[in-house]
């Protein structure tokens, strides 16, 4: 058993915990902020067989869009030494980003 | 030191957490949602002793219980070969579903 | 690459965030809410390298205050024995508690 920790953009969630439930894989769902966007972003905890993380990742890849997103916020102050970053700047906002931890117990009490 | 992720129904998080703490175990609750049934559900994060885990697993089954809850929707497509599932159907939520994950490092900065 | 799970007291966060994106640490916030005090706090998940954990602790350190509380909730039960402990009880709430968990993959799809 692994824990899988996907943290993905909220449009991206329902269709993702779909295409899990139809291949038969539980989740839940937590809602959260990003650090840098300070926007809502969810972050999904799947626990799943050793043998099967690999699908869900591809599961994962399938359902999560990179999209674009523009910021009007400067960068972080030790990145902008330029007045001109204050204008909006494009940014790139992940599919998801997945971490795959290992589980030393498992249990449905 | 373990980390305990337990995930139980929302009823029983309250007499869950006064439990831990009448036996000296601190924990951090967190809103979740469950990826079927789309319902509140709470997520605790409980940090353990190694040799404590027992004990705290022990609480958890006491403080947990399975209950029938009725579903309308249906079942995921791929299982639901049958237009009778539309009908109500009684879905069985556990008491709780508890990752026990391995720390390397626990801090009180 | 390591998982940093730093629970703090929601005014630290974000002077914390900051500071760590400053520094190019990405976090991702949950709200969260203390098991004793019952009140709002924030776990903040940060995905770091392994020989930058130090650095992030150290971050952590610096932003993170620790603060009394005054609790009139008695103690639990088993360790209240005297009901003068009805009273107003001071309760240092730390700077943060923070876990560092292991990776076994990490993955931006
Ligand atoms: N200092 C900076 N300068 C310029 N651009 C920056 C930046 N910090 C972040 N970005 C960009 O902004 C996007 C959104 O970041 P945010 O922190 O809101 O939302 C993040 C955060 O919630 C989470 N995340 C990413 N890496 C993480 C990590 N190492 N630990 C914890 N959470 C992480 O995943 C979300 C999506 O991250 P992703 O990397 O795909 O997309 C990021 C990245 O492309
Ligand atoms: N495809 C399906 N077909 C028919 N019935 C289904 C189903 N998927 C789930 N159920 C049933 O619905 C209950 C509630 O699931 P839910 O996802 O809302 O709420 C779940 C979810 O939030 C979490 N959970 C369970 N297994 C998980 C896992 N492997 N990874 C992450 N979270 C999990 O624990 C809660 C309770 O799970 P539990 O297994 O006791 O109880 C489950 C299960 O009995
Ligand atoms: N039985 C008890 N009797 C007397 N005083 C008690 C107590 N239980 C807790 N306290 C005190 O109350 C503060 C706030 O606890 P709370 O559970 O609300 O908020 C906690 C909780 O959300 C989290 N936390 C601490 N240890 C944890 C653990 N082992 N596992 C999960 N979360 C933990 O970090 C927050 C701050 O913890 P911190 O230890 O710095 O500060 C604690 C502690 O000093």
């Amino acid at each position: 058993m692994k824990l899988v920790i996907a943290i993905v953009q909220d449009t991206d969630a329902p269709g993702l915990t779909k295409a899990l439930l139809e291949r038969g894989f539980q989740s839940t769902k937590l809602a959260s902020t990003g650090g840098f966007l300070r926007e809502g972003n969810t972050t999904l905890l799947i626990g799943v067989e050793d043998e099967k993380v690999e699908e869900v990742l591809e599961i994962v890849r399938e359902k999560c869009r990179t999209r674009t997103r523009l910021v009007t916020r400067g960068l972080p102050l030790s990145e902008a030494p330029d007045p001109f970053l204050a204008q909006p700047v494009e940014v790139q906002v992940g599919g998801a980003v997945v971490f795959v931890l290992p589980v030393e117990g498992f249990f449905k009490l």
